[in-house]
């Protein structure tokens, strides 16, 4: 609805108990392979709680009517194991109802840094006492998400994930530059030939022996921008710009003298050469590399 | 990438305040042995296939 390309995913609910809830979303082919990932948001359907037990929360515990609920990811390792990441956490009310939503982002960047052919994307939702000890009540229990169908078999109470999804056809860069086409700053962001002459810097005489220079690139030109409707809905995303996304290292053989003496010593420059250049918008998440 | 900013990291990684000035005759007539041809080579190969991932 916000986005350029908008998709619902239908969960399906596999596990559930009085306090956590696991649901489980097919994604493959949910996100073409041309396309950025901007939000992914889960949305569950908090029902009502009957009048009764509220009035009978109420009189036992009047000071206390929130329940933390977390989403967490969970991965099950190749060696069968599982592993948890939590993805959001917040409080809710027992007054409230009708639809919350998470931002699952993160675990939808993680899910996309497995191997192929994925699993499923599984979202773990707990419903937990807002804190323990003294005071404590049983409040979590009386919060619940509609599950796949069980709302009163009335209407879409189940789970669902919104992709909101930037197709880079439009929104990406281009890849290299055309030599023959002179970039002007309403190119599209692309590569750029960058030659640097070692041999011709004063300051690298007698001390770099190799390389004699090197194709650096630069990322030239400009980025598609969202309209501003995106822009409201997404505050936190600032303009798309043109940026190196992948570098590669440089080696280098250098003279170094230790004690009246010369000898040579290979050494390595990080992120001295752009392999790709990308439209990025800045302020985005940077995504957390998923551990093994 | 401009010519400061390789100098920049070239000094950071060598943990050195400025460019060391080396004589023609320091270098004149060094080789470079093959064993530190062949890491050079090694690196250079490996940095195509590893590439560090930005934003």
């Amino acid at each position: 609805r916000f986005s350029q390309n908008f998709r619902d995913v239908a969960g399906r609910f596999l596990v559930s108990d009085t306090s956590t809830h696991l649901l489980m979303f097919t994604m493959e082919q949910r996100l073409q392979p041309n396309s950025e990932l901007v939000q992914a948001v889960l949305r569950l359907f908090q029902e009502p709680v009957p009048r009764t037990a509220l009035r009978r929360h109420d009189r036992l515990a009047p000071h206390s009517a929130r329940a933390r609920v977390t989403i967490e990811w969970l991965r099950v390792r190749e060696d069968g194991s599982n592993r948890t990441s939590l993805i959001d956490s917040r409080l809710v009310s027992i007054h409230e109802s009708g639809w919350k939503a998470f931002d699952v982002t993160e675990a939808v960047n993680f899910w996309q840094q497995l191997n192929r052919p994925r699993q499923p994307l599984l979202l773990q939702v707990s419903v937990q006492r807002e804190h323990l000890g003294p005071g404590a009540t049983s409040a979590h229990k009386l919060v619940r998400f509609a599950a796949q169908g069980t709302w009163r078999g009335e209407g879409p109470g189940e789970p669902q994930l919104e992709l909101h999804t930037l197709d880079l056809k439009d929104y990406g860069a281009q890849g290299n530059c055309d030599p023959e086409a002179p970039v002007t700053e309403g190119s599209r962001c692309c590569r750029q030939e960058l030659y640097l002459d070692l041999q011709g810097m004063k300051w690298a005489e007698n001390w770099v022996l190799e390389p004699p220079g090197f194709l650096a690139y630069e990322c030239v030109g400009s980025c598609l921008q969202p309209p501003e409707s995106l822009s409201i809905k997404w505050p936190f995303l600032g303009p798309r710009q043109c940026i190196a996304s992948e570098t590669a290292s440089l080696p280098m053989i250098i003279s170094m003298k230790e004690g009246g003496r010369t000898r040579p010593q290979v050494i390595s420059l990080p992120n001295m050469r752009v392999q790709k250049c990308s439209c990025a918008s800045d302020g985005a998440l940077v995504p957390r590399r998923l551990e093994p | 990438l401009t010519e400061e900013q390789v100098l920049d990291t070239l000094l950071q990684q060598l943990q050195l305040s400025q460019a060391p000035i080396l004589d023609r005759a320091d270098v004149v007539g060094l080789t470079i042995p093959a064993h530190v041809r062949a890491q050079y080579v090694a690196l250079l190969q490996r940095s195509q296939a590893d590439r560090s991932r930005g934003k």
